[in-house]
């Protein structure tokens, strides 16, 4: 069951009490940080109903909370997968997406089903390997690129199986 | 050894071969060329003097001294170029470290930060600032988008509605960054975007300053009881910053637009395998 009330009412708390300056004990300071996860929870189940609604397939939806510190223990380990890429702007945007993962070749197919430039970049500070690559993504909407694992194969090898996929 | 460069084709961002520090940006197209040094200090948190007995603390910021210690004078490198990104690492302690990385087709240049655990052991409390130094002759006159609203102007030790003591001259110059600062000359501008509120100045003239971390050992008095520190070895934050050189005319639609872009950016959901087909309807 999804709701964002929680987390509404999680932010209002903090918002009255100045929560992110620092002016609070610590105890307390952890308790907002609680109320905060808590509120998440509940949204990621809500977001998730949205796009198996919108996308007319119940899929099992994964959210890396961590992506800022390049950990995302799914795309770390799996071969193929999905990046739905979100656009709340009123006007169509191209954003580098950066996601955590093993190393090796990768394939990328934009929502037309071309081959999307990657690159992977292997960071020092966290040990963990990056993919790169560019989307674009439609005004107030979302596209689907396909991730597939071709380890030292040519990826060109591996293009006839990705489906077309496309959302607006 | 060599000067060490990022470029695209719109920007180039050198370093400077011994320091390793970022030192001039190029904006190609609109042939514009400014020295910037941009490093990490901090300032010792005050506990008290003669003259006050406050001290640093959540509410309050009071540097014991008016300048900032460098944390490092030299940054270890690594330099990653590909085809859609180009990368300068930099080491400059233990706890602080920063990407300087400039994607292709990019008209700004992103620094992404690094910081903490603050170390504390000298028991010295510390509050880290990112600064860019340049020649841009400024007047004193800085711009900021506090709280949220319009651009203003700041004038160091300068208030408009009444004539200023100016008692501190660091904290007495610090205002809030909801997500911009710059500074200007009339003829070029340098804007720094930020992906959260932080304190920002200019402490003088073509230098612009933001506090991205700080670490307090004693409470400021002001009713928390407590000192600005988490417990263990402390918190540590990763943030970015957006740099963008521009003629003054121009810069508005450039960081207008790209302030959006960031506060407002695409979010990622993955899905496992090859994912939900599409129905038109």
């Amino acid at each position: 069951h999804g709701d964002s009330s929680p987390l509404n009412q999680a932010m209002a708390v903090l918002q009255h009490h100045d929560a992110v300056s620092g002016t609070s004990k610590q105890h307390v300071a952890d308790d907002y940080a609680r109320q905060l996860a808590a509120g998440w929870g509940p949204c990621e189940v809500l977001l998730s109903n949205a796009l198996a609604k919108l996308s007319g397939s119940k899929e099992t939806f994964l959210f890396c909370r961590d992506l800022n510190i390049s950990i995302c223990p799914f795309s770390q380990t799996s071969e193929r997968f999905q990046v739905l890429v979100y656009n709340p702007l009123g006007r169509k945007v191209d954003r580098m997406v950066r996601l955590p993962v093993r190393k090796g070749l990768f394939l990328i197919k934009d929502p037309g089903n071309n081959t999307v430039p990657s690159t992977v970049v292997e960071l020092t500070s966290s040990g963990n390997p990056e993919l790169l690559f560019p989307a674009l993504v439609p005004a107030l909407g979302f596209s689907v690129y396909s991730v597939t694992r071709v380890s030292d194969q040519n990826p060109q090898t591996r293009s006839q199986h990705s489906r077309p996929q496309k959302y607006s | 050894s060599p000067v060490l460069s990022i470029k695209n084709e719109y920007l180039r961002a050198s370093f400077h071969p011994d320091t390793g520090l970022l030192s001039m940006i190029e904006v190609l197209d609109r042939k514009l060329t400014l020295p910037v040094n941009q490093a990490f200090f901090w300032y010792n948190a005050s506990v008290g003097d003669k003259r006050s007995s406050q001290a640093s603390g959540a509410y309050i910021f009071r540097p014991s001294q008016q300048w900032p210690f460098p944390v490092s004078h030299l940054a270890r490198t690594r330099l990653v170029k590909t085809a859609l990104v180009q990368e300068v690492h930099q080491n400059f302690t233990a706890w602080c470290s920063q990407v300087v990385r400039l994607y292709s087709g990019q008209r700004h240049l992103e620094l992404e930060w690094t910081v903490g655990p603050i170390p504390v052991g000298d028991k010295w409390g510390k509050e880290i600032i990112s600064r860019f130094d340049t020649p841009l002759e400024t007047g004193g006159v800085f711009f900021t988008d506090s709280n949220g609203r319009e651009v203003l102007e700041r004038r160091r030790d300068y208030r408009p509605s009444w004539k200023l003591n100016q008692t501190e001259p660091v904290a007495g110059n610090y205002y809030p960054v909801n997500s911009r600062i710059y500074i200007t000359d009339g003829k070029m501008q340098l804007t720094v975007l930020t992906d959260r509120s932080q304190g920002g100045s200019s402490m003088s003239d073509g230098s612009l300053e933001l506090m991205v971390h700080r670490r307090l050992l004693k409470d400021d008095g002001r009713g928390v009881g407590e000192a600005l520190q988490e417990p263990g070895s402390g918190g540590w934050v990763r943030g970015r910053h957006l740099l963008l050189l521009d003629t003054a005319r121009e810069a508005a639609a450039e960081h207008r637009l790209l302030a959006e872009k960031e506060l407002l950016a695409p979010q990622l959901v993955l899905a496992p395998g090859q994912g939900p087909s599409y129905h038109h309807d």
